[in-house]
């Protein structure tokens, strides 16, 4: 078993040479680690799934990658090195990432961003690997679903000072701000997606295309009263009668308040009934402009 | 205090909240 | 509003410039002042002193330029373009922004032909596209566009510099909310008396009430 094992490895090694990763994972794939006939600890074994995993993602292959990570999450508690820790880590983000799983993906990529450094792992984690790491937080996010667990993410993000250095900033302010993002900037944006990130949805549309559009139509809600269809669909880049559909499957789905009248072709934002609530809001925040003044005076010792 | 002054004067035109005619019969 | 708090740190910039400036360098700060980005403040340069000594010097339309920032329109622009300075493009923007923040001092409600006219957009998409990136996303503006009344909905406007004999009319409106909370207050006042002394009736009613229920239960036993 010892021999295989070892010539598994150079002929693994021979393929990762020549960029013949699947072959590397497969070759790799075939030691036994299970085996009862030799001694294997925890570390080797973990080890080796690690690397596995890593040789079939660079492949695009998430579903093998998976099944290796997964074996390696049962052995890393009990394992406590920090350079496999960190490894296994990235591991897992990427294959989050690579099965469009982007909220979970973002979480791990963001925890990562916060690695601290050590001695053991002091060469292997530079300033350049945490900034990837968060940029891919970022671009994670961005494409995740809407919801409550993307917003508090987008929160965090958005908080976190790291993130106006990066070249992502301006899209992360305006996708947390919930602003109308342009075409110019969304195309900009696209152009460092990976592959799988730009792959297309069962509507035909990619993952990026309908989260800015979903995005768009969200805050256009909070600008508009209504809007008629045309006009939405201009603002969108889309044509009105896929602009109504979406409007109406989110309105439907309640993740947007509103009221379609197909008749005159306008989307009505917000509903009528909502005008004293929208009143009490106005009125509050004169009260706390009351308050602002109040302090400012006092401040100014008047 | 010209800052004083110009924040009074944005909070002198918050009110009326809101004037419309659906609004003003909401709230009759 | 946010963009208020910014205003003031900086205006001083540029009068912290203006402070060590003379004729035209004092000049030169009213350009970069009416030129940048997100500053909408402009009462505290107008009282600097190198600022003021502009006035009939042969920089006066610097200072004209000035005071039309802190009070004007697009429009007074327009009508006395022949004895100001020609404007860039971000100070046409900025001036556009100011009429804006002008309009919404007297509606709440600014049509778009209003809007259209006094801004020199006759383009619906442009009007909104204006409104939107450069008013509401600045944050000098808290409204909605409202597109089938084609108008725009108000909520909050950040404060322009106060033109004189408009002191009056904010004092004035104050005392005008002052009066009305107090007689709101004292009517809230009435009804909770007249509400605690129903209470307090009703309370001795049922009390007596009760009284006679027991008398009339002794006597029958």
């Amino acid at each position: 078993e010892d021999q295989v094992s070892t010539i598994r490895e150079g002929v693994a090694s021979i393929y990762e040479r020549d960029e013949e990763w699947t072959q590397a994972a497969q070759m790799l794939s075939g030691i036994d680690l299970d085996t009862g006939m030799r001694v294997v600890d925890d570390r080797y074994k973990l080890e080796k799934c690690i690397h596995i995993a890593m040789l079939y993602l660079q492949d695009d292959d998430a579903v093998n990658a998976e099944t290796f990570i997964k074996k390696a999450s049962f052995l890393v508690n009990s394992c406590k090195e920090e350079a496999l820790e960190l490894q296994y880590k990235v591991c897992y983000a990427r294959i989050l990432d690579a099965k469009r799983k982007f909220q979970e993906a973002a979480l791990r990529y963001y925890e990562l961003s916060q690695w601290e450094k050590t001695n053991t792992v002091a060469n292997r984690v530079d300033e350049g690997d945490l900034q990837q790491a968060l940029t891919a937080a970022v671009t994670c996010t961005i494409l995740a679903g809407a919801g409550p667990q993307r917003s508090r993410m987008l929160a965090t993000l958005y908080k976190d000072e790291r993130c106006a250095a990066l070249p992502v900033y301006p899209i992360l302010q305006k996708v947390y701000l919930e602003r109308i993002l342009r075409q110019a900037e969304v195309a900009a944006f696209a152009q460092d997606l990976k592959p799988h990130q730009q792959a297309l949805t069962a509507d035909g549309s990619t993952v990026l295309a309908r989260a800015v559009i979903e995005h768009n139509l969200l805050s256009a809600s909070k600008l508009y009263t209504n809007i008629t269809f045309l006009e939405l669909g201009a603002l969108l880049g889309i044509a009105p009668d896929k602009a109504e559909r979406i409007a109406a499957r989110m309105v439907a789905q309640d993740r947007m308040k509103g009221s379609i009248d197909q008749v005159e072709g306008i989307i009505q934002f917000e509903t009528e009934t909502e005008e004293i609530k929208q009143w009490d809001h106005q009125i509050a925040a004169v009260c706390f402009a009351v308050n602002g003044i109040l302090d400012n005076m006092q401040k100014k010792g008047m | 205090d010209h800052s004083l002054l110009r924040q009074v004067s944005s909070l002198v035109r918050r009110l009326p909240a809101i004037d419309s005619a659906h609004f003003r019969e909401e709230f009759l | 509003m946010e963009v208020e708090g910014r205003q003031v740190a900086l205006v001083e910039q540029f009068v912290l410039l203006a402070k060590n400036v003379r004729g035209r360098g004092a000049a030169e700060i009213v350009k970069q002042a009416t030129c940048e980005p997100g500053l909408f403040a402009f009462g505290e340069l107008l009282d600097t002193p190198s600022i003021q000594e502009l006035q009939g010097s042969e920089h006066a339309a610097a200072l004209d330029l000035l005071r039309l920032f802190a009070h004007g329109t697009w429009t007074d622009y327009k009508n006395h373009a022949s004895s100001l300075p020609p404007l860039t493009p971000p100070q046409i923007l900025k001036l556009k922004q100011l009429t804006v923040m002008s309009l919404a001092e007297n509606s709440k409600t600014l049509p778009y032909d209003l809007l259209s006219n006094e801004l020199d957009i006759s383009n619906t998409r442009e009007l909104e596209d204006f409104v939107i990136n450069d008013c509401m996303y600045t944050g000098i503006l808290d409204a909605k566009l409202d597109q089938r009344q084609r108008r725009v909905e108000v909520q909050a406007s950040a404060g322009r510099d106060i033109r004189p004999g408009q002191l009056q009319i904010m004092a004035g409106a104050l005392e005008d909310w002052l009066k009305t909370s107090e007689e709101l207050l004292q009517t809230i006042q009435e009804k909770v008396t007249y509400a605690e002394r129903l209470s307090e009736e009703h309370r001795k009613h049922k009390a007596e009430v009760d009284a006679r229920k027991d008398e009339a239960t002794k006597s029958l036993k």
